[in-house]
């Protein structure tokens, strides 16, 4: 499903130029659950942004589906990402003038989903997240792993093929932590691939394969 | 050092009142090493902002260093504040508009240090937390959990008495979390206090006392 091939990420600021992935090869299938480990600005996020259609590599190769997606225009990146990534990021990314109900719809809108379904079906996964107190709360009304779960709520309400989640559960709990990952688990189960990035352990042991990155290279 | 009796804390958002904290009643003295645990919406964040001075409780008293400061207004809890309490956020609250030296220098700005020797600090305390090569970057161009290091820095560098961390280590891979707790165990070591949220059992383990908060109380 995923295959990346000599990807290579540079960011330029000014005259300074960082190059954040210097070379990744991989292979994700389809159902297949993922973790990604490795230290503070080893590349992680960059990679998940590439992986889910976010951004494109400065050079190398990626076929999703079989079709080359590296050097796609950004209307056609988003046509791709909306139709078949669920993005859950580190950052959350929220928007503070929508209810946590019209936050998670969002994706639903992008497909065309009627607004009485859009609603329905972002209720019934925020319950799930044990969040059915909340629905009419905004962002900034909430606490800091309360956002994470609207933040991983949003990514899994289309029902996605792929779900990618930069560091879920660093806000959370045990309990909540669980959770959240059983619901991951529960999609691969589904057929879904879900990638996750992750600095806990206990997280990625229960992840089917672990790639390892630091200083922008798959480890070994 | 810290005298918390009776506090209440309720968020009022239209019609809807929440009571986020429920009668906590807590004393912490100078030179501790505190964990708050609990679980996701029980309180830690608003409790935390009634201890750094950054909000007033509802009802209750708060003696820090003896004096009452529950019914202070915006601007004499802001004098206080910057002289005592260095605050790392859950959502770090880094300003995007200026690099991460001058970020880090702000409270010291505040505390009246002269342009030269706030940047020789603040580079200092960044270097400790693996960030020299980072001097000229803006927040925005940072992974994660070199943001969150950056909002630490900021937190530490006026040498604060009392030191609030809200879930510092959760965008931290293992080795950057240990050199986090090894930098708050020296300043305890110098005689300040330190009170850290965490989900990390692991970092809790190191405090001197751990407390847990459930459903706006303190749970026993
Ligand atoms: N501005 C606000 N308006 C209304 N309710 C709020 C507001 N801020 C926080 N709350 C509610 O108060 C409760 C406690 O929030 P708080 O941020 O203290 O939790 P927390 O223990 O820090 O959680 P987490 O571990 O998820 O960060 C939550 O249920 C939250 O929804
Ligand atoms: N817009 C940018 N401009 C310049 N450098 C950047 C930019 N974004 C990221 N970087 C750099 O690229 C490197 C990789 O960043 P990335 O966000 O992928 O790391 P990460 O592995 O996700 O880290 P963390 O675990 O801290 O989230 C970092 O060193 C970072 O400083
Ligand atoms: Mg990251
Ligand atoms: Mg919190």
């Amino acid at each position: 499903l995923i295959q990346l091939k000599d990807i290579y990420k540079t960011y330029t600021t000014g005259a300074v130029s960082y190059e954040a992935l210097k070379g990744i090869t991989l292979h994700i299938d389809s159902g297949e659950y993922v973790a990604i480990l490795g230290p503070s600005g080893s590349g992680k996020s960059t990679l998940m942004q590439i992986i889910g259609c976010l951004s494109t590599p400065s050079s190398g190769s990626y076929l999703l589906d079989g079709k080359e997606v590296s050097q796609l225009n950004r209307n056609e990146l988003a046509k791709i990402r909306n139709q078949k990534v669920g993005f859950v990021f580190q950052n959350f990314n929220l928007l503070a003038q929508l209810d946590i109900v019209d936050n998670v719809a969002l994706p639903l809108l992008y497909r065309g989903t009627a607004l009485a379904e859009r609603r329905r079906l972002a209720k019934e996964i925020l319950k799930k997240l044990g969040l059915e107190n909340h629905y009419k709360h905004h962002p900034n009304e909430l606490s800091g792993g309360q956002k994470q779960r609207v933040a991983i709520a949003r990514a899994l309400v289309a029902s996605p093929e792929i779900i990618l989640a930069d560091e879920p559960t660093g806000n959370l709990d045990t309990q909540s932590g669980n959770d959240v990952i059983q619901l991951f688990e529960q999609f691969t189960s589904e057929g879904k691939t879900v990638i996750v990035v992750t600095h806990d352990l206990e997280i990625a042991k229960r992840a089917k394969r672990i790639i390892h990155i630091q200083d922008g290279k798959i480890a070994n």
